[in-house]
């Protein structure tokens, strides 16, 4: 039931959830990811938002964002995440050996484009409250919508300036009684309460509407 | 170095089978 409290740590919910909120949504989103707060009853420590899950859609136009393909700099920074992510797969299969087995070599070799890029150094990141978009939306309880590629890079947050140097046209940190959820595109989408209500349903948690 | 965080595991295992699926659905045409 909707009154019933979710079970925020579970991580298959979390996935279904994700997938449920972008898969079902006429907007284009690329992925979506949820902030975790550290939970704490000790309230000297400062809660910090971390990597809880996330879920990557990928690109609808991504062939028209290819012209540089053929320069040296694109070259070199492929290589350098295809050898990044021939090692992460190499942990993952490690870890899954008993079990489902390797992705195989075609899930790495394959151009990585920039927001698959921007979604996996994500996971290395964290947000003390009120740093960065997902924890100003955490500490200021209010959702955080940006369009537009201007004002991404015009951005005081350092993930909305990255976001946009990987092509994205649109983040929205929206919090959670938990944590933030983000959304990010690489086309432009505006300020809407159909999604912040999917949000409200999908993770069951109240924000303040008035504030939006 | 090699210790990921179960969450993080997690998460890359299905970004590499979501990343599978989108690589085996793309047109030979």
């Amino acid at each position: 039931g909707v009154g019933e409290t979710m079970p925020f740590f579970n991580q298959e919910s979390l996935q279904q959830r994700l997938q449920a909120l972008i898969d079902g949504a006429r907007e284009s989103w690329a992925y979506a990811i949820f902030w975790q707060s550290s939970s704490t009853s000790d309230f000297a420590t400062p809660s910090v938002l971390g990597w809880g899950d996330g879920y990557y859609k990928g690109e609808e136009n991504k062939n028209k964002r290819r012209a540089s393909s053929s320069s040296a700099n694109f070259v070199a920074e492929q290589e350098h995440r295809k050898k990044v992510l021939r090692e992460l797969n190499s942990l993952i299969s490690g870890v899954q050996a008993a079990g489902a087995g390797s992705v195989g070599d075609d899930a790495v070799d394959e151009e990585v484009t920039d927001t698959e890029w921007f979604f996996l150094i994500s996971m290395t990141q964290s947000f003390a409250n009120g740093n960065g978009l997902p924890g100003l939306a955490m500490y200021s309880s209010s959702p955080i919508w940006v369009t537009g590629t201007e004002k991404l890079a015009g951005s005081q947050c350092e993930r909305a300036r990255q976001a946009q140097g990987f092509g994205l046209q649109t983040i929205v940190c929206i919090p959670s009684a938990n944590g933030v959820v983000e959304l990010g595109s690489t086309e432009l989408i505006f300020e809407s309460s159909d999604l912040m209500n999917k949000v409200k349903y999908l993770f069951n948690f109240n924000i303040d509407m008035g504030s939006v | 170095d090699g210790d990921l965080p179960i969450t993080r595991k997690k998460s890359l295992e299905r970004f590499f089978e979501k990343r599978k699926e989108r690589m085996t659905m793309v047109s030979p045409y």
